[in-house]
């Protein structure tokens, strides 16, 4: 199973969107596809229409209950092809009970083992922290799409988390790669947009994505519908850019 | 010293621009205003033209050494009456520190003692997360400003933030209040920003402020001159907005 983390710590640059419309984008395309919500706001969870409130058992549960492989946590979402292991708001009580545990920054490397066979892809929502959970997600994956607006503050954090990336690669998981750096909420109108845009092309090559994500306000209206925007409003930017990207994803291979 | 906490778990809300911008207004009024960096990404440090790469002392090594008052590390901006108590990453090494300690929701709110006792307000900006840093600051306040996007997401944590506000009152500090709500990425064309507009005033009533911010890319380009808003583009909406804010802050008082 091809395990992609979304990830970096700076809030808000459009990590859950990405990781529920890439999902969706490779679902529909006809892959097998999970998304484990690693973010105690839930909010893959609520953007793929299951309410975090009302779900029996999440993925808090199956990693402090040895009994519960993550398979039984599982649910199917309005999508073929697409599944969740949906997340609330008791995982943020994770981060203290992994501390103190013995290789606990494989836990959740582990728990990706008892998702059952059948996934071509897993995609990991990560919360905005460079906690103990995202490291988790970083040591469990094979590749991180690391979002970043174009925007100034943007462009601070993007050391730190290359960093941690690095420290992650030499002690915990030697194969991980970044699959890209992926511009969001990119305007055409603004001199900011396409100053930053330039940057992190000059400075960062390769490692940046063709396809870039405009804002879009139909990509902020899909989780009201509880769907990705490509069922949402299949025809938007938002749609075409992030099926674009999965084509992008998916000529690569891990 | 009136302290205020900006605070939402919800990544990307407009947290340290409004932590930035309501101390440059009331600094500009006249106020002695001190900024304290309450995240390890260090983007108030930044957003007010400090290098936290270069900085000698920051709010971290005042926390992990006793001997260093928080006076101590507090840098003078580029603003007349605006300070800012500085951050890095290696605060987000604070959260293990202060975990084991007896009473270690009361550090931030003991450190505050030794500022100095000069300023009329204190602004703490925190980070994405209901974490430990993030108690310490509703700890430690006075108030609070919550600042949310009018977005689908952004509706949803509010919730898990009020019961936590809640909690903080009942177990650490009586005194705590909400400032009120502030609606941010206020957009006069989208039906979404309407829609949620609406919701919040029908649901939270008096708590949200009647100023609201509308999106303006002066804000978003106001840190790359590490200057508040109002010093960098005096007469833009945001400037006009954030002095409107000031203004219904100040006729509260505390
Ligand atoms: N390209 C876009 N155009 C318009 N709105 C967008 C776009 N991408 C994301 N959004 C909206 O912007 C907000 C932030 O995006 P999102 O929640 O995906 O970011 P995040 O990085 O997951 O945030 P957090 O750090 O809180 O986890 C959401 O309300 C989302 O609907
Ligand atoms: N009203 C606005 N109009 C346009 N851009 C804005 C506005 N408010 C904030 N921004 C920009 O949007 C981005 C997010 O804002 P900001 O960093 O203040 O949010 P935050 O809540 O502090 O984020 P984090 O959760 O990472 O701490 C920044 O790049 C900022 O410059
Ligand atoms: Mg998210
Ligand atoms: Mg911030």
């Amino acid at each position: 199973m091809r395990t992609i983390a979304i990830a970096n710590q700076k809030g808000g640059c459009g990590k859950t969107t990405t990781a529920v419309n890439i999902a969706g984008a490779l679902a529909l395309a006809g892959k097998k596809v999970l998304v484990v919500d690693f973010d105690p706001q839930a909010h893959a969870t609520i953007g793929l229409g299951i309410d975090p409130e009302n779900i029996g058992k999440t993925v808090y549960d199956s990693f402090t209950n040895a009994k519960l492989p993550l398979s039984s946590v599982i649910v199917r979402t309005k999508v073929d092809n697409l599944s969740v292991a949906p997340s609330n708001i008791l995982l943020s009580g994770l981060e203290f009970e992994l501390a103190p545990r013995f290789g606990r920054e494989y836990a959740l490397k582990q728990l990706l083992n008892t998702a059952g066979n059948s996934y071509d892809v897993c995609v990991i929502d990560c919360s905005p922290s460079l906690s103990l959970l995202t490291l988790n997600a970083l040591v469990a994956s094979d590749e991180v799409i690391i979002p970043v607006q174009t925007q100034y503050y943007a462009l601070e954090g993007l050391k730190q988390l290359l960093e941690t990336i690095d420290i992650v690669r030499q002690r915990f998981n030697a194969s991980l790669k970044i699959l890209g750096i992926l511009l969001t909420f990119v305007e055409k109108r603004t001199t900011l947009s396409k100053q930053v845009q330039q940057q992190m092309r000059e400075f960062f090559g390769n490692m940046v994505f063709d396809t870039v994500i405009h804002r879009t306000v139909r990509l902020a209206e899909a989780p009201s519908a509880g769907l990705p925007v490509l069922l949402y409003a299949p025809n938007c930017t938002g749609s075409d850019e992030y099926r674009a990207l999965a084509v992008e994803i998916t000529s690569v291979s891990a």
